[in-house]
């Protein structure tokens, strides 16, 4: 679960990244 | 390299950095290689005097880094006019150290029997890249939020023609590790890290849209100073 959560932020970074 | 050649970071090909008129007949080119953690100056010494040379020694002036042989220069023989040598001369990072400028400065003084000579050349970072340089994810995120946006510098990594996998097998064979991937509107977004010999972490970014060949790096690190010479590591190992 811990590692969901991990996968989620990054997922979240990227696309913060991409659409600021 | 080849099959059964032993893996390592990018290697340069030699240049020369002391010209034999300016060295009384000596000429030095040489390079930076970095082969499973071990740190080498690989040198071709060329004697293109009238007479043999004997008595080498080298040393390093204090730079950025530390870096400094960890041994003495072996040339055991003398070296005969028209000869060439190659010799590796094994680098430690323990030296004294001065920041330079550039940052990955270096001097270095040689003498043999006939008079000392200096020359400087530079080393690419990526002779500090460690073996161990990949960031657990968890603390990845946290440092990348951390640290401010002004030190985040940006950088085009201009004709390159690898996808996403091959520029990530790539560099980490020059310790540039891949912690996540993520495609996002079809861009690729790949998020490394690299740590050098002075545990300095650097955290970049790097955007692979498929059909262009440039690509944009991200970079953030507590020592912005860094940032473009890690750029230039890019540039260098995703061309060679």
């Amino acid at each position: 679960e811990m590692d969901d959560g991990l996968e989620e932020a990054f997922s979240r970074l990227a696309e913060s990244r991409t659409n600021p | 390299g080849g099959v059964g050649m032993p893996t390592g970071s990018y290697v340069a090909p030699k240049t020369v950095w002391l010209a034999a008129m300016k060295a009384k007949g000596l000429e030095i080119s040489g390079t930076f290689a970095r082969r499973g953690g071990i740190i080498q100056m690989d040198l071709s010494l060329t004697n293109k005097a009238m007479s043999v040379m004997t008595d080498f020694a080298i040393q390093f002036n204090r730079n950025s880094f530390g870096l400094s042989p960890a041994g003495p220069l072996q040339v055991l023989t003398p070296l005969s006019p028209n000869q060439t040598i190659d010799v590796s001369l094994p680098l430690s990072m323990s030296g004294p150290i001065m920041k330079m400028e550039p940052l990955n400065n270096l001097q270095v003084a040689v003498k043999n029997n006939i008079d000392v000579f200096y020359f400087s050349c530079q080393y690419p970072l990526s002779l500090l890249f460690v073996e161990d340089g990949k960031m657990e994810r968890q603390v990845f995120l946290a440092t990348w939020k951390d640290i401010p946006n002004d030190n985040e510098a940006q950088f085009q990594i201009k004709d390159i023609h690898l996808n996403s996998d091959v520029a990530s097998n790539k560099l980490q064979g020059s310790n540039i590790f891949t912690i996540a991937k993520r495609t996002v509107e079809g861009q690729d977004m790949l998020y490394q890290s690299v740590k050098l010999t002075n545990g300095i972490w650097v955290l970049a970014e790097m955007r692979i849209q498929t059909g262009n060949p440039n690509h944009t790096l991200s970079i953030k690190c507590r020592a912005p100073e860094v940032s473009q010479f890690v750029f230039q590591c890019y540039e260098l190992v995703l061309k060679s």
